[in-house]
């Protein structure tokens, strides 16, 4: 179960972005390659969010969640057309 | 759409929104299943260059090409990574990977929300009319987030972020999830950020109707819309055998049944399967129903599926039986084979008659469209309800807009029933929920951008809200068809919208990003949970009191703490109001259900000499004791005898 992989909003503090890093985005990269070779960004967010969406196992959604200007790590909802 | 133009009282707009060139300036962003680009809905004629701010794009993709947009459907765009890394690839011989809406639901919001003028709009004869979307010069841009699996978190925040940067003015989202804490719902972050940018975010309440605390979409910065009905009626008429007659709804639209009695069989004894009675999937004896007539229960599987498996099974027409769950709402369908809904008490009164003849009999003869049905509205019985579970200090829904039988655009793909075995293809149908109330309000806070690009997301729902209404031309309350009893602020929020009314409201309660950040700090948020939902480092002032009872809103949601327990009997709540009319003197009056709860506003009176001036005023709401049970109602209405603005309360206990 560990191993399986699920959609996770990542929320990262902006403020808190390491001098080395001049892009975002790179900065987003390194944290999620900090937890998992493998995973890829599904959306990097501009306005909505200051973070990405990712897929995940549940260790490595935890294990982001304490790297170091990680806001939230949120699983994904499904919503529905009323 | 046909008819809530008039019933809004639109045809008579001119005078109070712009016609063209502001108006053509207004952009309406919808989230939902995509759109289908041919019908005429979203046709340009007659529309100037797209304005030079827009910054959005039309996607290609399966069945879909960027030459679909014009001047009318300005943007279209696709968003299926959080779906498809979750579910699999999209199969593109099912649906469309790209905005082409293979479910109707979004071609029916969209064009709802600012569908061009269609002359000679109907659904197989119902409903006829000339159809248009509330704001019929918008623009429209359709960014599709919803599949066949549902909608992802992902892909809506991902929809959210590109309309921001495409410079939408509205936001529309007949789509909901559960209740959670505003931090964590990707359409509450995003409508925040959209908030800050000036866009109006609209959402649907839900369906979970008519239970309490059956709302989603409650945060403050969204426009939360419940649904009502309209003056139209599709009525349908049983005659048993014993010669007796019921009415129902119906939007059957092919040939009739045989002149003369059929037999009459009900479900649940055509069946060898338990819930027979619900005309599930392969549950009906064929030999018992062929010919006949069956009775069905409605619940569980979709209504227009009931009359298709009936069909399968040999019968010759349906009736669908409302049950507890639902009462005496009747929502009509366009069913492959003669049938009509009826409410809880007529299907009671027929089963009655079933299980008393040994031979019964019955016919349904179709009544085609009626107009002028009083009381309209009504508040439909699926309209989900407050109290909000999240914040019960903000009133929730905020508005309720036309949702039931509504006509709009529809999808090429598939029939109006959406079943498989539906072959027929129209350019309108009927469908209901709050899905189709949400976008009507959308519209019309398109309107009012147009007609006041200077006001802020929350002036334009303020306006929405204070001019509502909330009793019929005779004085009468508006009922709710779930009860058959006077709706409460539960459940209509401020009331019917009344956009004519709307267009001036004399004054406005306006709500900036920060004073929603304030609000935040009353919930006691933590720093990283404020700044995951607003982005930003905020520093809640230790030595601040806030409340949640200062966020300048339109409406008031008073708790008391239960009765034994510790805590104030009275509890303050201030507000500001803006004047956006001319010079005058306010004054207030106050009404309540009941004298229970002491309400005291303070000043009475209000003068505004200047456009943009803002008074304060504060109102105490002092409860001697309430049982646990006794929710109260009231009205703080300000008016200089030419503008009435007016805010619901509803006080209960926590």
């Amino acid at each position: 179960a560990m191993e399986i992989k699920k959609t996770y909003i990542i929320h990262m503090a902006k403020s808190q972005m390491p001098a080395t890093f001049d892009d975002h985005t790179h900065w987003y990269d390194s944290s999620l390659k900090s937890v998992s070779e493998s995973a890829e960004m599904l959306y990097v967010y501009k306005n909505v969010v200051n973070g990405f969406s990712a897929r995940l196992t549940a260790q490595e959604a935890e294990s982001l969640e304490s790297q170091p200007g990680i806001l939230s790590v949120l699983p994904e909802l499904k919503y529905e057309l009323h | 759409t046909t008819r809530t133009p008039s019933f809004l009282g639109l045809e008579k707009s001119a005078d109070f929104f712009p016609e063209s060139d502001a108006m053509g300036d207004v952009i309406v962003g919808v989230l939902d299943t995509g759109v289908w680009p041919e019908r005429k809905s979203f046709d340009d004629t007659g529309f100037g260059p797209i304005p030079a701010s827009w910054k959005g794009q039309c996607e290609s993709g399966t069945n879909f090409s960027s030459a679909k947009c014009n001047r009318k459907l300005v943007g279209a765009r696709y968003f299926s990574r959080g779906y498809e890394t979750t579910l699999g690839p999209i199969d593109e011989s099912e649906e469309s990977k790209s905005p082409r809406d293979d479910d109707g639901h979004g071609t029916h919001t969209a064009s709802t929300a600012a569908g061009s003028i269609v002359q000679g709009a109907n659904l197989l004869g119902y409903a006829s009319g000339t159809a248009r979307g509330m704001a019929n010069r918008a623009r429209v841009a359709v960014y599709k987030v919803c599949w066949e699996g549902g909608c992802f978190s992902s892909d809506i925040l991902a929809a959210m972020d590109k309309a921001i940067d495409d410079n939408v003015d509205v936001l529309s989202l007949s789509l909901g999830g559960g209740t959670s804490d505003y931090y964590k719902d990707s359409v509450a972050i995003g409508a925040f950020a959209a908030m800050e940018k000036g866009i109006l975010v609209s959402c649907s309440a839900g369906n979970g109707g008519p239970g309490p605390f059956s709302l989603s979409n409650v945060a403050p910065w969204i426009t939360t819309v419940g649904a009502g009905t309209l003056d139209r009626d599709f009525p349908a008429y049983v005659s048993l055998g014993n010669g007796k007659n019921f009415s129902g709804v119906s939007l059957y639209a092919g040939d009739s049944l045989p002149n003369k009695m059929l037999p009459f069989v009900y479900a649940g004894n055509a069946s060898n399967v338990t819930n027979g009675n619900l005309c599930m999937t392969g549950t009906l004896i064929p030999e018992k129903v062929k010919g006949k007539i069956v009775l069905c229960d409605r619940g569980i599987n979709a209504r227009v599926q009931k009359g298709s498996v009936v069909k399968a099974a040999g019968g010759a027409g349906m009736i669908l039986a409302n049950t507890d769950a639902n009462g005496e709402e009747l929502v009509a369908d366009a069913h492959l084979l003669p049938a009509t809904a009826v409410g809880q008490k007529t299907g009671d009164a027929i089963k009655k008659y079933l299980t008393s003849d040994p031979n019964p009999t019955a016919t349904i003869l179709f009544g085609g469209t009626k107009v002028g049905v009083e009381p309209s509205p009504v508040v439909a019985a699926f309209s989900s309800r407050g109290p909000n579970s999240i914040t019960p200090e903000i009133l929730k829904p905020d508005i309720i807009a036309p949702g039931v039988n509504i006509l709009a655009g529809w999808t090429g793909a598939v029939g109006p029933t959406g079943l498989e075995e539906d072959d027929r293809r129209v350019e309108f149908n009927i469908i209901s929920g709050t899905s189709m109330s949400c976008p009507h309000v959308s519209g019309l806070a398109a309107l009012l951008k147009g007609a006041h690009p200077e006001w802020s997301p929350a002036a334009i729902r303020s306006a929405l809200m204070t001019t509502a209404y909330t009793a019929y031309k005779n004085g009468e309350a508006l009922l709710d068809i779930a009860t058959g009893k006077p709706s409460t602020p539960f459940d209509h929020g401020a009331g019917h919208v009344d956009p004519i009314s709307a267009a001036n409201p004399g004054l406005i309660y306006d709500i900036n990003a920060d004073d929603y950040l304030n609000f935040i700090c009353a919930l006691k948020y933590t720093p990283s949970q404020i700044n995951t939902l607003a982005r930003r480092n905020f520093t809640c002032d230790s030595s601040k009191k806030y409340s949640v009872a200062d966020l300048n809103y339109p409406s008031f949601a008073v708790s008391f703490p239960a009765a034994g327990s510790d805590g104030s009997n009275t509890i303050k709540y201030s507000r500001t109001l803006t004047n956006v009319g001319p010079a005058g003197t306010y004054k207030v009056t106050v009404s309540s259900t009941s004298s229970s709860v002491k309400i005291i506003v303070e000043p009475e009176t209000l003068s505004f000499t200047r456009m943009n001036e803002k008074k304060s005023y504060t109102v105490s709401f002092t409860a001697p004791s309430m049982s646990s049970t006794t929710n109260v109602f009231g009205r703080i209405e300000w008016s200089d005898g030419k503008h009435v603005v007016s805010s619901p309360v509803a006080i209960s206990q926590t």
